[in-house]
């Protein structure tokens, strides 16, 4: 969605964020 | 529980793909979580309105298992992994996904509802009521909402939005309440600075 301002950073998702990388 | 019965034989085999077996943990939590929401709708809109309760629980949980099974393939396109058994262990992250799934429905069909039995007190069950009936900390439901944003397409601008605005409201307060877990999450990453430069002199 264009007008969605997307934060995570490349190499960044789900699994990192519950530090289940 | 999954819309068709083909697509949640999907779902099941890919968590087990994924490293899991669905049956115990996943069906066991959405039940319980399921009592819970469906006493916390009664208590704040009345006896009269659980069946509505108890439906809009049913599509939070369809949304749920459909944005878990895109969110896996999409991590495992991502990773090149294929063992998520850490994530879909994690309570925390089916509680924020489900929550958040929710909020989506219950910002879809309206943000108050007045007492069954009609009298006057309006209940707010806009955000972060959701937050409270799972007992959820406002940053673990944050985690989730740009992942839930990116793999769901079917999701209304105006939806969208409201989900920027939770974002926003949990970053500029939400987050900051004392038993958040977003102060272990900068005490680490200070304790990981401190391990990579020299302490500050004691002055500073």
């Amino acid at each position: 969605p264009q007008d969605y301002h997307f934060g995570l950073e490349e190499g960044e998702g789900i699994s990192e964020l519950f530090d289940c990388d | 529980l999954p819309q068709t019965p083909v697509r949640g034989t999907n779902l099941i085999k890919s968590l087990k793909c994924f490293g899991m077996n669905p049956e115990d943990s996943i069906l066991k939590r959405v039940e319980s979580l399921g009592h819970i929401f469906k006493k916390k709708f009664a208590e704040a809109v009345g006896q009269g309105c659980a069946e509505i309760g108890s439906q809009r629980y049913q599509l939070g949980v369809r949304l749920y298992y459909r944005v878990m099974e895109s969110m896996l393939k999409s991590e495992e396109e991502r990773l090149s992994v294929h063992n998520f058994s850490k994530l879909l262990n994690d309570n925390i992250f089916h509680t924020s996904l489900l929550a958040c799934a929710l909020e989506i429905v219950m910002a879809t069909y309206g943000r108050t509802a007045s007492q069954s039995d009609g009298t006057s007190a309006e209940t707010d069950l806009s955000f972060p009521w959701i937050l409270n009936v799972f007992d959820l900390k406002a940053f673990d439901f944050y985690k989730v909402i740009e992942s839930f944003i990116k793999v769901e397409p079917s999701l209304t601008r105006d939806m969208i939005k409201h989900l920027e605005r939770c974002e926003h409201r949990i970053m500029e307060s939400l987050a900051w309440q004392s038993d958040s877990p977003l102060f272990d999450l900068i005490k680490q990453s200070k304790e990981r600075e401190g391990q990579t430069d020299q302490p500050e002199p004691t002055s500073t």
